[in-house]
């Protein structure tokens, strides 16, 4: 682990625990490679070591004899401090006519699966009463399979054969005030940052109905590109949440740090598994272990 | 990188950005250090030098060997698997598509019965290629319906049967004892069966990748790796380091979301693309 390793950087010389420059340098890269091995991005990487180096300077740590220690909490408590979420509400709810909430990403990071989950917390939990829009019209049986999900958990999907997404989203939230659903929760196609086409069609279903909470839905595993495919989607909609997924995996989930840094979009949900109920409140402190191994 | 002027710590520093941010992780580490010690050295004196130098030391460790899918066998039993969302039952569509344009008579197999719309999702597919499908509700056993597929696709003059299979992950003891009885079953149904178990790797996924490849390796014997999404801005360098250990062909790359997307691996080519 971190801890051990860094321990041994600070046991290996004189002065029993105490730490001098050259080996708060060692420090810091040890730190810096936990960073990347955990797939945090390079240059968030640089910046959450030089943030480190800062706040351990400013606590003079150097003079004291369990230095190595208090390196490893100084860069815990950066780190925690860094995925904090907010303490708001993850979700504005609106008075007075439909919540919509849009959920965007990548190929396969667990969008559908994810709005139905979302769908699940918010009437069980929330009291709210859901409408989920199968909006991804062009994977194979993708409607399917949110109507699928939508009746084992018995809420309303909502589609139209024949219709581009924006117009479905348009259309979702009529039929929501109509029959008396008060949040609408869009699942949308898997997209590439770099697709121009499907990024402006993602433009247009936010024009359409101007979401009031939009989440990047992303996978824990993701690698260094986390950062570049987080960067092009909150050129196009501004991200409100992230939502990440498949952390019942051993993938050590530092994207989420990447994203946050990069985004400033905080982590609100943790998708613990496939069934409906696997969906948890994120918990920063807990992401932070993981990252730091 | 190109330009005869000589290196300067920030050029060194970009290239080592570079070989971290293709996600090729420990290798990214030694590699970036034989640079600096070649440099040290005077052995890479310019810009010029970096990327031919990069490309040798990355040839070493991936060989340049093309290890392409050879169908041998009848029927070739092809058993897919990988964790949640990798891509499998897209890259069955189009691994389906070049078999079929190669000659070869292939049936499919959803052996997916867990997840809600995967037996509808292949199905589609099936009915965009013309091809036979073998499908039972969801909720079925798996390894029951491998059975019956592969049975199947021996009495019906199959040359190569698919397999497709439930997102899973690794560290989920039961759902690889499941994938384990798949695969045990498709052998006990056709002798030498499964002829490939390709294990199917999002290229978006950084470091987990190489424990994937290790864990599915050990539980199902995993004989080749496809690595799909290289069509984004991901460079799949953990490949690296999964040659260096463990040695898997890789057959083919997934590049896009149609049946036509797909792309023989080729050493060269991809470490090509590592630079871009
Ligand atoms: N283990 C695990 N699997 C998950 C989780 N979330 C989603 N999945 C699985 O990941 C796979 C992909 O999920 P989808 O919901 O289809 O992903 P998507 O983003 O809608 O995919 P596209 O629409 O193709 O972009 C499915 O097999 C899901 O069951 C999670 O938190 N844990
Ligand atoms: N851009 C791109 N998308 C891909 C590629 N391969 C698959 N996809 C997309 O990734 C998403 C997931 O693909 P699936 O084939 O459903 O993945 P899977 O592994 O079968 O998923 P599960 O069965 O749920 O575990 C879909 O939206 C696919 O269109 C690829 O090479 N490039
Ligand atoms: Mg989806
Ligand atoms: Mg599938």
């Amino acid at each position: 682990s971190l801890s051990q390793r860094l321990r041994k950087v600070v046991s290996g010389l004189a002065g029993r625990g105490k730490l001098s420059e050259s080996n708060m340098q060692d420090g810091l890269a040890e730190i810096r490679a936990a960073l990347l091995e955990a797939d945090v991005h390079f240059r968030v990487a640089k910046d959450l070591v030089e943030r480190v180096e800062q706040a351990a300077i400013g606590a003079k740590i150097l003079e004291s004899v369990s230095a190595g220690e208090q390196l490893v909490k100084i860069f815990h408590d950066e780190l925690v401090a860094l995925m904090q979420a907010p303490d708001d509400e993850p979700i504005a709810f609106a008075k007075g006519r439909p919540t919509v909430l849009l959920m965007a990403g990548l190929q396969g990071a667990g969008k559908t699966t994810t709005s139905a989950k979302l769908a699940v917390h918010l009437r069980n939990d929330k009291k709210r009463k859901p409408l989920l829009v199968a909006a991804d019209i062009q994977r194979p049986a993708a409607v399917d399979q949110l109507q699928q999900l939508g009746k084992q958990i018995d809420i309303p999907v909502f589609h139209v054969a024949g219709e581009a997404p924006e117009r479905l989203a348009s259309l979702a939230v009529a039929e929501a005030k109509r029959t008396g659903r008060d949040t609408v929760i869009i699942d949308t196609a898997g997209r590439l940052h770099i697709d121009e086409g499907l990024m402006a069609e993602l433009g247009r279903v936010k024009s359409a109905v101007n979401p009031d909470t939009t989440f990047l839905v992303c996978d824990a595993m993701t690698g260094q590109d986390a950062v570049r495919s987080a960067q092009a989607f909150v050129e196009t909609l501004p991200l409100d949440g992230v939502i990440l997924t498949k952390l019942d995996g051993d993938s050590r989930g530092g994207a989420a740090l990447s994203v946050r840094h990069v985004t400033g979009a905080p982590v609100r949900y943790a998708g613990w598994g496939e069934k409906v109920e696997d969906l948890q409140p994120f918990h920063a402190d807990r992401l932070v272990s993981r990252v730091l191994g | 990188l190109v330009g005869r002027s000589m290196l300067d710590a920030s050029t060194l520093d970009e290239m080592e950005e570079l070989l971290y941010t293709a996600d090729l992780g420990p290798a990214a580490a030694s590699v970036a250090a034989d640079l600096r010690a070649a440099n040290k050295a005077g052995t890479v004196k310019t810009g010029e030098d970096v990327e031919p130098f990069l490309r040798e030391k990355l040839g070493e460790i991936m060989g340049t060997q093309v290890e392409p899918l050879r169908i041998a066998g009848k029927p070739f039993v092809l058993l897919v698997c990988g964790v949640n969302g990798s891509g499998k039952t897209t890259s069955i569509a189009k691994l389906a598509k070049h078999l079929k344009g190669e000659g070869h008579k292939v049936m499919l197999a959803a052996c997916d019965t867990f997840r809600a719309a995967a037996v509808e999702q292949l199905t589609v597919w099936a009915d965009r290629l013309d091809m036979p499908i073998v499908k039972r509700e969801t909720g079925a056993d798996p390894s029951g319906l491998a059975f019956d597929a592969a049975a199947r696709a021996r009495d019906e003059d199959i040359d190569v049967l698919i397999v497709d299979t439930a997102g899973r992950l690794h560290t989920q003891k039961n759902l690889m004892a499941e994938l384990e009885k798949i695969r045990r079953v498709l052998g006990k149904a056709i002798p030498g069966a499964p002829h490939e178990v390709l294990l199917i790797l999002d290229g978006t996924t950084g470091q987990n990748a190489i424990a994937q490849a290790k864990e599915f390796s050990a539980a199902v014997d995993v004989t080749g790796l496809m690595v799909t999404k290289l069509d984004g801005t991901a460079r799949g360098g953990a490949l690296v380091t999964i040659r260096q250990e463990l040695k898997l062909p890789v057959r083919f790359l997934g590049l896009g979301e149609s049946a036509d997307d797909i792309e023989r691996f080729e050493p060269a080519a991809f470490l090509e693309a590592l630079f871009q």
